[in-house]
């Protein structure tokens, strides 16, 4: 069982070194690491050692190895389709971008209580247009493409209905960008985002930082 | 000088004392508080040692005097005002929900290239309503409100362009969502805002951890 903490540095590991890979970099030791992502070199080095890769001594970490190694362990090598319910502002902003830094993660349909959003032309930054429906057919369209995953961009007051119609309709996690703690059964897994959390240590940095 | 991997949990830390002085609850203690936000207890003693907050044995922490000192650490103190460039899909879901849970943040204007976006009437949370400038009038306008922290939501292609007028205009800080890395003098602040990040982590908890 993996340390939440370790797991939530994950992504951030696997995305600075898909950046070293695609800069021909071949190898890294973790003090190299610390300094650019700026966790400590001995988290580092205890993350790493939870998942198994260890560095020799002298010579740190093969890029390429580590790499291969996070994707399986990030599920990289499986395309995980995903939903996206409440296709307003943020919605057709996730929807227009579609992860597309990532190649794991696709959006592949969008849900909405609006029926006018259905005429909304949607295409994604690989030029494949994505279909929007009404909420109502929600259960039959994430069963029928085997969709487990879903990003919540409803007001705040819709969000724990729509939470409980995507919990009866099966999904397994949900990305939630509603300001609520939505309440799920413990099969389900939320993964609360705040676009807030960045802006605080933004503020914190430039009044206390004058010149790093 | 705080370890930024420290400065980073900060806003977590202060988020999370606020629900909990809002629910009434006077104490707490590191291991609760790690239990609550996931963070390993010892980084949470390490975290509030360096801003010399110290729990007494046996007591834990007080929160509200926890809350006060991180909101003075946080800056909350002093309202922070911030203009968003580039009002399209992400940049008007940012201004109509203006970052209302944190009271030290508002967005009190947007700028934008093209010039049908000055008729958008953007109201916020709090039923203000949020002008919107055409991008020329950059510089007056930061200068004119002492704005010195921006939100980066224009297209990839125009990011860094705009970044450099940001700078020229006197910007400290910027929020940036686009997904190149901007390249910036070293006095003024990046912090960049992934939303994919979240995404992997949620995936990954999914497939391995089935009922957490
Ligand atoms: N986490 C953050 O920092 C942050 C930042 C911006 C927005 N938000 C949140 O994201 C959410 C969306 O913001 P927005 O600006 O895109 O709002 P919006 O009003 O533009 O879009 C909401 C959409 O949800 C749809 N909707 C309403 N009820 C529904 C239901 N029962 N089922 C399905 N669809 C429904 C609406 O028709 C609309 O299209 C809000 O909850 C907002 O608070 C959070
Ligand atoms: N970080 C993430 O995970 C994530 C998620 C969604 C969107 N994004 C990024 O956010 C940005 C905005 O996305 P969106 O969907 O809102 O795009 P959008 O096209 O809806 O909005 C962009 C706006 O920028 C304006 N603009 C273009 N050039 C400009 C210039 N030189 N000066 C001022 N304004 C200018 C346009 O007129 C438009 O209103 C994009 O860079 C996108 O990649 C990132």
């Amino acid at each position: 069982q993996i340390p939440r903490a370790t797991a939530q540095r994950l992504p951030i590991y696997y995305y600075y070194l898909s950046t070293l890979n695609d800069a021909g970099i071949k190898r890294i030791n973790s003090s190299e690491i610390s300094e650019a992502i700026k966790f400590d070199a001995a988290t580092v080095r205890r993350d790493f050692s939870y998942f198994g890769a260890l560095g020799k001594r002298g010579f740190g970490y093969d890029v390429s190895a580590l790499l291969s190694f996070f994707s399986k362990v990030l599920s990289q090598d499986k395309l995980n389709k995903v939903a996206v319910v409440g296709v307003g502002n943020l919605g057709q902003a996730l929807m227009k971008n579609n992860f597309s830094h990532t190649s794991n993660i696709e959006i592949v349909m969008g849900f909405d209580a609006d029926d006018d959003k259905r005429s909304i032309k949607l295409v994604n930054e690989m030029g494949k247009s994505v279909p929007v429906y009404h909420v109502k057919e929600l259960a039959e369209r994430l069963h029928a493409n085997n969709i487990t995953i879903a990003i919540l961009t409803v007001p705040e007051k819709a969000a724990q209905e729509v939470t409980d119609q995507l919990v009866a309709a099966g999904i397994k996690g949900i990305l939630n960008f509603s300001p609520i703690r939505i309440t799920v059964p413990s099969s389900v897994r939320v993964q609360n985002v705040d676009l807030t959390t960045g802006m605080q240590t933004l503020i914190y940095f430039v009044d206390n930082f004058k010149n790093i």
